[in-house]
C-alpha cells in the first residue's frame, strides 16, 4: 500500500481545491510562516481519522472548516481525500480487492463527520484500522508535527518510556 | 507485556546507536533504563557523547547535538516498522549545514532502503537544495493557501515573500 | 502587591499590543487574565491575530506566528525595565526570512533607544546580515573553541565548516 | 553602567584565554551546532552570580571547568570577567567612583568559587546586586536562553502569569 497523492477543499487554509501529489523519494514543502505548510500535515492526519480536534490545533471538530478571510466567505463543509495505490494487493479486507483506493473524509458544520472508501460508506474505526494495519495512521511516530523535536528532547523520562511504549 | 517492551527497547537501542553514529559521523549513544528495575515503570534516559566529546545525558548537549540525536532516536523507532509515508514538519530547525548535510543523507538512505515516501517541510535552503521536488505554499490572497510546484531558484524567492 | 502586579500588567500589555503590531506589520494582540478573577491567582493567556487572521490564543498560530508574538511579549517585558546587554540565543529559529528582517529592525530601535547591547546567536544568515559585526566561533581543536572576528562573506564559509 | 568586555579561560571549551568584546548595537555570534556560542551565554551568566549548574547543563558547578579533550587535559580552575564601563558614575556604592569596574569569578576544583570587583574580594550576593541593581543578571529575562521561547510559547497561563510576577 502507497500513497499517491492528497486533496483538500474548504479544510483550513486550503479553502480551494487543491491536490497534492505524492511520490516517491523526498518531496520539500516550503514557504513562508503562516501560510498553511503545517495545515497540509494535519489534513493527512484528519484524513487518516484523527479523534481530537486538539491535536489539530482546534477548539472544536469544526474548526477545521475553512473560517472565512478577507473577502471569502466561511465555508459550511470540508473534505480531504487521500488516494492510495494497491497494486500490492495488501490492504486489509474489504478492500484488498481494488487497484486502488480513495479514502475521503468530510465534515459539515454541526452535522459531523462522514468517511466514505471508493464511495462507501465506513465507519472511522475502518479507516483508522486500515492505516494502522499499513504502519501508519493519525497517531504514528512517523508523521512529525512541529515541536515535536523540541518535545523529545525536553521530556522526562517516564514520558520517554511511553513514546517506546506506544511504537512497540 | 514486559518481555515485548523489553525486546522493543533492545531493537531501538540497537538501532539508536547505530543511526547516532551515522548522524554524528561517529560517537557513542545509547537509551538506559532509569529509576526502576522494572521496564513498566522505568524512565528512558539518553546517553549521548558526539565524536571527540564525553557521555553525557541529553540534556547537556549542545542544541543542535540534541536536536540530531533525537532524529536519531526518531528514526531508530521508525525502522523497526517502517511507515510508508513520513512527514517531517520544520524538525531541522536547529541544525546547521553539514548537520542538514547528514540528515538528508538518512532520510535518501530510508526512502531507498524502506520504500518511504518523505514530505519534508523545511526553512532551511540546504535541505530544499536535496529534495527531489519542492511544493512551495503560498497566500496570494490573504488567509487563503495556494500550492505551486517549484524548481529550486524559484524556491529562493518564494520563500522570502510574504 | 496586588495593586504592583496590576499596574505591571498594564504597562507590559500596552508595550506587548504595539510591538506585535510593529512585527507582524499590523494584526491586533493583548494578554488576558484568566482562570481567576484574582490577579495574583490568575492565569496568563496570549490572544493574537496577525493582519488579516481572526483573534485566537497563542497555540493556534502557525509556529513562526508564535515566535514573533512571544518575542513581542519578550521585549515587551524588556522595555519596562531596559537592560544594558540583552543575549538572544537563537530565538529566530522558526523566523522566515521576511519576519527576520522585521525582527532585527526591532532589535535595531531597541539599541538605539534603549542603549543595550545585543549579542544575537543565530544560525540565519539573513539575522547576521543585519548586525553591526560578527564573532564567530569554531573548534580547530577537537571540544577546544576558539572566537574570531568576521567579515559577512567569511561568515557564509564559517557556518557550514565543522 | 554598560558592558565593555568579557574575558574566560578554562571556562567550558573556553579553555584558552578568550576576549570577547562587547560594543554598542548588535553583535552577531555564528558557528556550527556544538562549537561553544551557548557556552558564552552560560559564561556570562555564571560571571554575574548564577547560583544554579543546572541552569548552566550541569550536574554540579565544577563542570563548567574545562574537561579535557583529545590531547589537552583538563583543567583545575576557570575564571570568567566582565569589564564594565562606569564612567557614567551610577554603579552602586561602594563602586561608584571607580571609571572602569572588573568583576570576576573564578573556581578551583573541590574548593569552590571566589568573586572579585577589582581586584578586591567580595561576595556573591555583592555582585549579584550590582547586576540587578543595573538591570541585568543571570537571571535577566533580557538574556534568553536556547529554547526559552519555545517554553515561553508552551507554557500553561499559571506559568506565563509568573514570568510577568518575576519581570515586576
Ligand atoms: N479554519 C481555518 N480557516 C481559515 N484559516 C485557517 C483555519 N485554521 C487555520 N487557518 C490559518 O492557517 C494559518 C496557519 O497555517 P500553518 O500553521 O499551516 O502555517 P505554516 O506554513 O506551517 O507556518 P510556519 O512556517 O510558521 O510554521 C494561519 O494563518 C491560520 O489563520
Ligand atoms: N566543562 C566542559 N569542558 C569541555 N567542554 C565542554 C564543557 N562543557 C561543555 N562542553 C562542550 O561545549 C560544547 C557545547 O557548546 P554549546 O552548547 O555552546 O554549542 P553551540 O555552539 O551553542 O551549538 P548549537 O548551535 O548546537 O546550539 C559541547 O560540545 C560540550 O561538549
Ligand atoms: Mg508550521
Ligand atoms: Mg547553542
Amino acid at each position: 500500500l502507497s500513497f499517491a497523492k492528497m486533496t483538500l477543499v474548504g479544510f483550513k487554509s486550503f479553502v480551494d481545491a487543491t491536490e497534492l501529489p505524492i511520490e516517491g523519494g523526498l518531496t520539500g514543502i516550503v514557504g513562508p510562516n503562516g501560510c498553511g505548510k503545517s495545515n497540509l500535515v494535519e489534513g493527512l492526519r484528519w484524513a487518516m481519522g484523527e479523534t481530537s480536534a486538539k491535536r489539530m490545533r482546534g477548539e472544536g471538530m469544526d474548526d477545521i472548516i475553512f473560517a472565512g478571510s478577507g473577502a471569502r466567505p466561511r465555508r459550511e463543509r470540508a473534505e480531504v481525500s487521500l488516494i492510495l495505490d494497491n497494486r500490492e494487493g495488501d490492504a486489509p479486507a474489504p478492500f484488498n480487492h481494488y487497484d486502488q483506493l480513495v479514502v475521503s473524509r468530510s465534515i459539515e458544520r454541526e452535522s459531523g463527520t462522514r468517511y466514505r472508501v471508493n464511495g462507501t460508506d465506513v465507519r472511522a474505526r475502518d479507516v483508522q484500522t486500515l492505516f494502522a494495519d499499513a504502519a501508519t495512521g493519525a497517531q504514528s511516530p512517523s508523521i512529525v508535527r512541529q515541536g515535536r523535536i523540541a518535545q523529545m528532547i525536553s521530556a522526562k523520562p517516564i514520558e520517554r518510556r511511553r513514546f517506546l511504549e506506544e511504537a512497540a | 507485556g514486559r518481555r515485548r517492551l523489553l525486546e522493543a527497547f533492545g531493537e531501538v537501542n540497537e538501532n539508536f546507536s547505530s543511526l547516532f553514529g551515522r548522524l554524528f559521523g561517529g560517537g557513542e549513544a545509547a537509551l538506559e533504563m532509569v529509576e526502576s528495575d522494572d521496564p513498566l515503570e522505568a524512565g528512558l534516559e539518553i546517553m549521548a557523547s558526539p565524536p571527540g566529546k564525553r557521555l553525557r545525558s541529553l540534556g547537556l548537549l549542545s542544541g543542535g547535538e540534541q536536536s540530531l540525536t533525537a532524529l536519531a532516536l526518531l528514526f531508530a523507532v521508525f525502522l523497526t516498522n517502517p511507515a510508508p509515508i513520513c512527514v517531517l514538519d520544520e524538525v531541522d530547525a536547529a541544525l546547521d549545514d553539514i548537520n542538514v548535510h547528514r540528515f538528508c543523507d538518512l532520510l535518501e538512505e530510508l526512502s531507498g532502503r524502506a520504500r518511504t515516501r518523505f514530505m519534508v517541510i523545511t526553512h532551511h535552503r540546504h535541505t530544499m537544495a536535496r529534495m527531489d521536488r519542492l511544493f512551495g505554499v503560498t497566500m496570494p490572497e490573504r488567509g487563503v493557501s495556494r500550492l505551486v510546484s517549484v524548481d529550486l531558484a524559484r524556491a529562493e524567492a518564494l520563500r522570502e515573500t510574504a
